[in-house]
């Protein structure tokens, strides 16, 4: 299973349906200070069933909805879709049959959200149930935040203990 | 169980070292459990850059530290390869030697990990097969560009243009 | 008492605006009290970056926070300035444009203010009139060597040669 | 005031008895990770009256003393010695007669420290009198560690009305 591409819209400073496909093992994104680079990650980790705005940079769950600029009216609602590609096929018999597939999360301004799966209305739960053993989930070591490199080696001994028995 | 993650445990020991000693060239790396009940002990982390007799993992530098955070995080990549691996400027404390090394680890791995990065670093960003530029012609508002690896290079040299 | 905190809170807010344009080319920033209390009050800080209307300080990025910590110290060395002011690679987060506007800051207030600042940028080394090298040739044990600052833009590109 | 030269022995990687001298007021310090960059501001902090040992990424006051490499043994003292040029007299009345200011600390593995001022033993509250006024001190606002300039911006407001009364 590998990350095929994201579509983002009206998530942070994505206001406009934008599409960022993968096509390769090593992709790199650049840009200047502030332009939104961060905010690709954070769209991750929220389809993926993040729950904490604190952890979004935010206060409260609708401050990932773009919220004006000075040439732009705020909106009110954003999504953000993940296509994975699963043809080797590596997640639970579940889902086997699923050649792609595509987990979307929408929020409106009253921070209410709706998570789909292959255009199937879900739970969360459902969502972190695709990607159980895989390693990956919204606080997985497999996303590095900016800054937190770092701060991992200073972590106390239990939390350690939790990285190794996530990857158990 | 207890034999599970009494082998998680060396797996991940012996694949620490590994990393650690491709990234800084040398010197050595491992992990301590803090309890002898396997079941609930907390897991502590040591690191020795090449001829240091570090007492406290505490003392090592912002650049070092970044260097054996990055070893862990792929000693676990190792044991349950993640179907990708997200790393938001993991290289901004590390020096040009440094940098070159994680790069070349980078490599290595990308046969079989998908690596998406962000970076201001020059040859970092030499590692890519493609860039995705972000900018923001229109303040506030975020747009793709896709860029090639020689023109962002110059790009970064003279970043108004990207921002413009 | 009441009227002075007043006067520096007034001083160092206007400051603060100036220094953040001057940093990002544009926008504002701002302190706000938290309470009418003068004596008990908080003080928190806001920043909009050009074109963006910014909601909550904390939603800025890793560069925006940190070329605004930046001018709020600046802009507290204007009304009382210190000896001197250490900078430890305070410009690791910055892209190269708010890089460059950030050493002609430090220049212009180099004037008045003495400074000593580490780095792993080339344009940020070019800003020093003296650059102090530390190597490590024995392990473990730091040693000086003066740099001139066009042999220091060329050692980074090999960091070989100051590690060996 | 300003500072014109530093001296270190036995503190942490500099073993050796090494000068630094700030000619200019555009000093730029470089060199590849670990080798000793930011053991030179702990330096500073720590001889201006630091007494935190986690402040100075230490278990113990004694972590500051050289413990050794794989060439050397480790050291029983360390000191630090900082040289200010006071020509211009900016400090308080008190310290006028003097043309240059030198204030050193020194520790041993006992862990107890010593202060002097000008070669005469004084007490940590002494070489904080000296600095009184000036926006010096182990803390201050004066002196931004690695990492930690992104971080000020997320203080808390009373933290951040602290560095306001410093300034006062
Ligand atoms: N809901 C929102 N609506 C509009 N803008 C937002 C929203 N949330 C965050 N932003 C803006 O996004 C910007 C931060 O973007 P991001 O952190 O992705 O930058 P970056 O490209 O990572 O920059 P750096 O290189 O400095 O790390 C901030 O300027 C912030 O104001
Ligand atoms: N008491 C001590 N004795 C010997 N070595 C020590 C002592 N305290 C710290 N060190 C060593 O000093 C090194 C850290 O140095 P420092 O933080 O100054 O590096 P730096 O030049 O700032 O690097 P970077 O560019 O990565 O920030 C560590 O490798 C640590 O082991
Ligand atoms: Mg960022
Ligand atoms: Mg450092």
């Amino acid at each position: 299973m590998r990350l095929s591409k994201i579509k983002l819209a009206g998530f942070k400073t994505f206001v406009d349906p934008t599409v960022l496909s993968f096509p390769s093992n090593l992709t790199g994104i650049i840009g200047p200070n502030g332009c939104g680079k961060s905010n690709i990650i954070d769209a991750i980790r929220w389809v993926m069933g993040e729950s904490s705005a604190r952890n979004l940079r935010g206060e409260s769950m609708d401050d990932v909805i773009f919220s004006g600029s000075s040439s732009r009216p705020e909106v009110s609602k954003a999504f953000i879709e993940l296509y994975f590609d699963n043809e080797n096929n590596t997640l639970d018999a579940k889902f086997a049959r699923f050649s792609e597939i595509v987990i979307r999360r929408e929020v409106s301004r009253d921070g209410v959200s709706n998570y789909s799966l292959n255009n199937t209305r879900c739970r969360r739960k459902d969502i972190r149930e695709v990607f159980l053993g895989t390693g990956l989930g919204p606080r997985s070591y497999a996303i590095i935040e900016q800054g937190m490199i770092s701060r991992l080696v200073e972590s106390k001994p239990e939390e350690l203990r939790t990285y190794l028995e996530e990857a158990a | 169980t207890k034999v599970k993650f009494k082998d998680i445990f060396d797996q991940i020991n012996s694949n620490l070292n590994n990393y650690f000693t491709k990234i800084f060239g040398g010197g050595k790396a491992y992990l301590e459990m803090t309890d002898n009940d396997l079941l609930n002990t907390g897991v502590s982390m040591m690191a020795r850059p090449p001829g240091k007799l570090v007492k406290n993992i505490n003392l090592l530098s912002g650049g070092e530290k970044a260097g054996v955070g990055i070893a862990f995080v792929f000693s676990i990549f190792k044991i349950n390869p993640a179907p990708f691996c997200l790393l938001d400027e993991v290289d901004a404390p590390l020096d040009e030697a440094n940098n070159a090394r994680f790069c070349s680890v980078v490599k290595e791995m990308s046969k079989t990990v998908q690596f998406i990065f962000i970076t201001h670093n020059k040859s970092t960003m030499e590692l890519a097969d493609i860039l995705s530029g972000v900018t923001m012609r229109e303040p506030g508002v975020s747009k793709l560009v896709s860029v090639n690896v020689g023109e962002a290079v110059n790009l970064t040299a003279n970043k108004e243009s990207l921002s413009r």
